[in-house]
């Protein structure tokens, strides 16, 4: 059971 | 007024080829800087990141920063209409709602323009902070794909492991599951058959093969591809563009619940 990160969880809006 | 002239107009019909099964819209920005564009896919999963440098270009003209919102497809249909050879010519005037690519054979015997519509697009622009990886790995550009082709025909995720031993890339389905491993081979008669493993510490991490081989879409625009792996971050799979800028592509891995 795995959980597809987001890329929001890494980046953020500029 | 926005004027770019590309000489080697087939870098941009690979580009447009690498990116459009991955994002359907997006803004194409012009600055001093050059031509790139950011873009999420829409499951914001995957996010793509252009730049053609302005030094790259014969003419570059960008008076002033401009922000051109364009559907990939259609962008991809007019630039298939340029042949292979032709030098590509994009023009927009200030405030218009069109830009113009314009097509001129090497001898200048046919010169087409196509205008294409713009649209306006709500997009946001993320900021990709400078990192340290945990490994950097060099390595031909066709190796990488063939490899995420062959392991999606086995499964649906790959794990990506680098340690002193090398670089594997592992996969299991339903029916089996499959290793591949590339240790560092700098001995080869040519620079970009080479593969260079720059490991500060180990890294494992789970990334989706569909995104994966989307992003090898880029392959014709280099020999080699740099995957750039860190425990924290989202993995970097980038493709120079000639001498004149990149594609990154950044994937989220999958994580253990």
């Amino acid at each position: 059971p795995c959980i597809q990160k987001k890329i929001l969880d890494y980046f953020c809006r500029d | 007024m926005l004027e770019l002239r590309l000489v080697q107009g087939s870098l941009l019909k690979k580009v447009l080829e690498a990116i459009k099964e991955l994002v359907t819209d997006a803004n194409f920005d012009c600055s001093a800087t050059g031509f790139s564009l950011q873009a999420m896919d829409s499951s914001h999963v995957a996010l793509v990141a252009l730049l053609l440098r302005s030094e790259g270009f014969e003419h570059y003209r960008c008076d002033r920063n401009l922000s051109m919102g364009m559907n990939l497809n259609n962008v991809s249909k007019m630039l298939r209409c340029a042949g292979n050879d032709d030098i590509i010519t994009l023009k927009a005037d200030d405030g218009s709602d069109t830009v113009t690519f314009m097509f001129e054979s090497p001898n200048q015997d046919k010169i087409a323009d196509f205008e294409m519509k713009l649209m306006d697009i709500d997009s946001e622009h993320l900021g990709i902070p400078e990192a340290e990886y945990h490994a950097i790995v060099k390595m031909p550009s066709a190796e990488f794909a063939r490899i995420c082709k062959d392991l999606s025909s086995i499964g649906d995720t790959v794990v990506i492991s680098v340690t002193k031993e090398g670089v594997k890339f592992s996969t299991r389905g339903d029916i089996g599951n499959a290793n591949i491993v590339c240790r560092q081979n700098t001995t080869v008669d040519k620079p970009e058959e080479a593969t260079i493993i720059e490991m500060q510490e180990p890294v494992s991490l789970t990334f989706a093969l569909r995104y994966m081989n989307s992003f090898t879409k880029a392959t014709p625009l280099s020999n080699t591809v740099t995957i750039s792996l860190s425990s924290e971050l989202p993995v970097v799979v980038e493709y120079k563009v000639a001498d004149m800028g990149y594609i990154r592509f950044y994937l989220a891995p999958k994580i253990e619940d």
